[in-house]
């Protein structure tokens, strides 16, 4: 059965869609089979990996219209669940359905012959985060080194908890990513250091540099390994994907 | 009457909450009595002015516990109505009522003796920030550039004009604010001028740099006026208060 991973920081530009694009990228580039899941309004995911007008995206498999593998796009290894603004209305009309935080759940049930499912989340700690989270077997959490970033961090805790005690107990936080690492600013490293005396959480040891290859790949279509494989992004993402691989 | 201005982006980290805070805290040092909304379930913008556990909050006023004029606190000129986290299940309460995009605008009804009440919202266009819209005069849209978030604007501009015509005629966007801007990188630029040349909203003279002192202050509870008032952060908000005064 495919491990099922939510990438979740209800704080807004913490580098999540960059972190499962890229992260799902790398690890499809090692033949891992891999499917995204675009699960926020914005649809960052979709547009950023070139799908503009998909024919079918996840609002219709939340309201039933469609199949997960009708509406799946293939990209070699990089399979995409497409996203879009319908997920807004999907998310008010969960909120009064019985079982509303299973829907995803039963949705990737549905996912056959992958290693890896990424879901996107979008930056909030709302239903459709809680329906990825009780889909998940773990958790993944970009977090910039920023003040307002690691305030948010014990809400994210807090609901991963939750979850697990509600909906899904073998839910785990398989580890704090930290992104848009800039050396040059001493205040990022004392948060850090702060961050790694004060949480029990693991921290991969890679760290996703600020990079603007990672930037502008979205307007071509591509991940950064496509985009451009030599520069410090693509690395950065490789070794995190080899670190992932590699750690329980 | 109070001018009410909604601040709203919904990718993710735009400098939404930064711009709130030191927007009005420059207008308020200029003499304007300004009421800060922290209609964000992350509460950034009342833990980044030193709240950290207020006797009452947004959630309390709407759930009818509380008035408006009970939770807001007073620092000199600069007012702040706090938010919390309860702003989630408030949000998912007001999708059942009647008249659910008119809460805010009857709880601001309240506010008296303000120049100004600019309200802070969450990265998302969900019914928080349309309940800002219908409550507001005008918009102020933080845009950093880069091409994700170019890429949500005309998402956001069809929002604004959706609550125009449904519910608020008198709405109007005051202006888009390009924010975090940083003059080494060639594609901001380019983002600029591309915005320039294919939108009809006003685009703000002043631009807000990229300022280490922005990301610093709220760890000291303080707006970058206060924490350092000779910074670029500080003088880049000053300039913004002047134009946003000078433009219709
Ligand atoms: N390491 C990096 N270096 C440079 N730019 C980056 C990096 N990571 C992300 N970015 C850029 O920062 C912005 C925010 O990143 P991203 O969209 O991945 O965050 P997010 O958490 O998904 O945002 P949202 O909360 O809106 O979903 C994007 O424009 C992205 O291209
Ligand atoms: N001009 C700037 N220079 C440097 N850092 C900045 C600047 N503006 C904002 N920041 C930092 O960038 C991060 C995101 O900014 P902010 O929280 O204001 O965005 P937001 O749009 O309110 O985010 P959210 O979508 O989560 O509400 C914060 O850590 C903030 O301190
Ligand atoms: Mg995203
Ligand atoms: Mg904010």
């Amino acid at each position: 059965a495919p491990k099922i991973v939510s990438v979740i920081n209800q704080k807004g530009g913490t580098g999540k869609t960059t972190t499962t694009i890229n992260l799902g990228s790398a690890l499809s580039k090692t033949g891992k089979k891999i499917l995204l899941i675009d699960l926020d309004p914005q649809a960052n995911l979709s547009y950023s990996l070139g799908v503009e007008e998909p024919q079918g995206t996840l609002a219709d498999v939340f309201s039933g219209s469609k199949s997960l593998n009708q509406i799946i796009l293939k990209q070699e290894n990089l399979s995409i669940a497409p996203g879009s603004n319908e997920l807004v209305d999907i998310e008010i009309s969960l909120v009064t359905q019985p079982q509303r935080e299973s829907f995803l759940k039963n949705i990737l049930a549905e996912a056959k012959g992958y290693d890896f499912i990424l879901i996107d989340c979008p930056p909030s700690l709302s239903l459709l985060t809680v329906n990825a989270l009780a889909a998940s077997d773990e958790v993944l959490i970009p977090l910039q080194m920023e003040v307002l970033t690691l305030q948010g961090l014990s809400q994210i805790l807090n609901t991963v908890k939750q979850v697990q005690s509600a909906f899904n107990p073998k839910l785990k936080v398989k580890g704090i990513v930290v992104v848009m690492f800039d050396k040059r600013r001493k205040l990022s490293s004392e948060i850090q250091e702060y961050l790694e005396q004060n949480i029990a959480e693991r921290i991969f040891k890679t760290r996703i540099r600020l990079n603007v290859k990672l930037a502008e790949a979205p307007s071509f279509g591509k991940s950064v390994l496509d985009y451009d494989p030599g520069s410090y992004g693509a690395q950065d993402y490789q070794a995190l994907a080899a670190e992932f691989l590699n750690t329980k």
